[in-house]
């Protein structure tokens, strides 16, 4: 996945079974953020693969005051690429 | 303990927690 600067890993083992799983995101290199980025340390959230939007989480992250606006884009992506990872290594398993 | 937990209007729960330092190293 591209190096967007925020960071997203599992924040539980995957049994590859449960839709919600825990993920951990945090900022690695701030200088890839377009808004200016308040230390907050990582935020920890649970996300549902099979019901939920990457972007739509990251937008309630923008209005719980982790980010600015002009960043949702990048949160989303970054998101997106870790779920589109999990779910590849699901299926990967499966088969 | 660092942990403090915002909980968004749309009903998620954010935790937020300190950057895991083995992380940091890694860079």
């Amino acid at each position: 996945a591209e190096d967007t600067g925020v960071r997203v890993e599992l924040n539980e083992d995957d049994d590859g079974k449960k839709a919600s799983i825990a993920l951990k995101l945090w900022v690695e290199d701030t200088k890839k953020l377009k808004g200016k980025y308040k230390e907050t340390g990582a935020i920890e959230f649970s996300f549902d693969l099979e019901n939920e939007v990457p972007e739509v989480v990251a937008q309630e992250m923008v209005e719980s005051g982790f980010f600015l606006d002009c960043d949702v884009k990048i949160v989303g992506k970054s998101i997106r690429d870790r779920v589109a990872f999990i779910k590849w290594k699901r299926e990967r398993t499966v088969s | 303990s660092a942990t403090a937990q915002v909980v968004h209007s749309a009903g998620r729960r954010f935790i937020v927690s300190p950057v895991p330092e083995a992380r940091l190293r890694e860079q």
